[in-house]
């Protein structure tokens, strides 16, 4: 899927007809009724509900729908039979924003053949998808793909492919009464301690996170994750650290070899969950915890030159691809067909004000793009590959629990190096 | 694979830039395409529509760009962003 950058601000649209088609064997009410279907097939996934406006009542409704003939006073011209069918504008303030066209010229249909004509109800459910702020998808079963792909059976029967779904709930957050629930995942849980060995032993030295310049950041199901070393943070969505200190690499992520001791990049895969965990030239594969069998694989399977490794990996949210950077380059990876998109590597420097060779670049629990690199990250806002202005801010403070680092006199040091101090049980 | 007919690639070349595989011409000067971007513009169009990814004009790609479908670009370039604007 992909999405256009531009949404509904309000879970309640209106909507009307208010051009039929001409000459078609459809009535008025079939009309309006696959209208119905059409936008409730989005809106039981989201939890959003679509009102038929009465004319001439109140305000204009959100999405108008017409059927009209050749040039009809936008950019969009129709062709008459064949060719282009329909198109809806993104949502927006604009008056137009939101409202749908279809090619009076086109022989519509409702539960028939291909042979019969174009089936007004697949179209029309396409067409609503960019009027909530899909753009075309290129997912083999998508209703989100240009081009018409014959009837899509019962209005109230249907239902939206796993593509579209995930795209639209994107955009507006999952219904309540969504009638496809995602199974239940496993929570990742801190595995139990070895007996003997209590989780904040002293004896053990630790890196200090407010020193920034982690290994790998990344963001798995809400949590925030800072890798260093054979160490980690865990940073929960109310921005609390799980804790002050660092949990070991090897006691959580169950199955990664010994000999690995820092993570270069790491992310989650959004089309099935699994967690990538990225060092030198070779990737793992985690469901939950444990390593899955076939790792670890090669970078060179995700399509990079031999010899390549990565800074950087992370999954966009506005088209759901997965970008892996290295130095000033970065490479696009399509999940669905398993390769790197023509036209990469591409300059980094398309995201404007990102730093080269980031230490990673992780989405943020509200669709943020952030960039880290030494005690700095970079925001992006969602959809923007232009950096924020203000651009970079300290990290410390803002994700880790760390005192800003203000100009002046040196914060007082302990007496004894943490290293050497002496805990009580409650201390 | 027989060659495309020039009108064949005139209509692609117009289809690509229509659905946004192509850069918009700009309003004030002719605009030269290397072979390069055409190959590499067809290519993304396939792999879009799921076809063979051999950057020709196929009989595949041709007959893929005559089926009926929705107006919109499938690439939100700038030209997507121009129109909105607008």
């Amino acid at each position: 899927y992909a999405l256009t950058g531009s949404f509904w601000k309000k879970k309640q649209l209106f909507w009307r007809v208010r051009s039929f088609p001409q000459g078609s064997a459809l009535s008025q009410d079939i009309v309006r009724n696959l209208m119905h279907y059409a936008l409730t097939a989005w809106g039981t996934e989201v939890g959003m509900t679509f009102q038929e406006a009465e004319p001439r009542v109140g305000t204009e409704p959100e999405i108008l729908i017409d059927f009209a003939r050749a040039y009809h006073k936008d950019s969009y011209p129709f062709d008459g039979p064949g060719g282009t069918l329909a198109h809806a504008f993104f949502p927006g303030d604009h008056p137009i924003s939101g409202d749908t066209h279809f090619d009076d010229e086109e022989v519509w249909t409702f539960g028939e053949s291909d042979s019969g004509g174009t089936d007004l109800f697949a179209v029309a459910v396409h067409e609503f998808g960019h009027a909530l702020g899909l753009a075309h998808s290129s997912a083999p079963n998508s209703i989100m793909r240009p081009f018409y792909q014959g009837p899509a059976g019962d209005p109230s029967k249907y239902r939206l492919p796993p593509d579209d779904r995930e795209g639209i709930q994107q955009l507006y957050g999952k219904g309540p009464n969504s009638p496809h629930p995602e199974p239940t995942r496993k929570p990742l849980v801190p595995p139990p301690q070895p007996p003997g060995q209590p989780p904040d032993s002293p004896s053990a030295p630790v890196p200090d996170r407010c020193s920034g310049n982690f290994d790998a950041i990344a963001n798995i199901r809400g949590e925030v994750f800072f890798f260093k070393g054979p160490w980690f943070w865990r940073l929960q969505p109310s921005g609390q650290l799980v804790s002050p200190r660092p949990a070991k690499l090897h006691r959580f992520w169950e199955g990664l070899p010994e000999h690995v001791v820092t993570v270069d990049a790491a992310y989650s895969r959004p089309s099935d969950g699994r967690i990538l965990l990225f060092s030198g030239r070779q990737f793992w594969v985690f469901q939950d915890r444990q390593l899955e069998a076939g790792s670890p694989k090669l970078l060179t399977e995700l399509g990079l030159p031999p010899g390549e490794v990565v800074d950087a990996v992370f999954s966009w949210p506005q088209n759901g691809k997965t970008y892996l950077i290295r130095g000033e380059q970065y490479w696009r990876f399509d999940e669905a067909v398993h390769s790197v998109d023509p036209g990469y590597p591409k300059n980094l420097n398309l995201w404007e004000g990102a730093p080269s060779a980031p230490d990673d670049v992780t989405i943020g629990n509200k669709g943020d793009t952030y960039f880290f690199k030494g005690t700095e990250y970079w925001r992006f806002a969602p959809g923007s590959v232009v950096a924020e202005p203000g651009s970079p801010h300290p990290m410390g403070p803002d994700w880790l629990d760390c005192p800003p680092s203000a100009p002046g006199p040196p914060a007082p040091r302990p007496s004894k190096s943490p290293r050497n101090c002496q805990c009580e049980i409650n201390q | 694979t027989p060659e495309p007919s020039a009108q064949d690639v005139s209509l692609s070349v117009d289809w690509l830039t229509r659905y946004g595989y192509l850069p918009p011409p700009h309003p004030a000067q002719a605009q030269l395409q290397s072979p390069e971007q055409l190959r590499d513009a067809i290519k993304i169009m396939q792999r879009f529509a799921g076809l063979k990814e051999t950057g020709l004009m196929d009989e595949a790609t041709l007959a893929t760009m005559k089926k009926p479908r929705c107006s919109l670009p499938d690439v939100l370039g700038v030209a997507g962003l121009v129109r909105r604007r607008r």
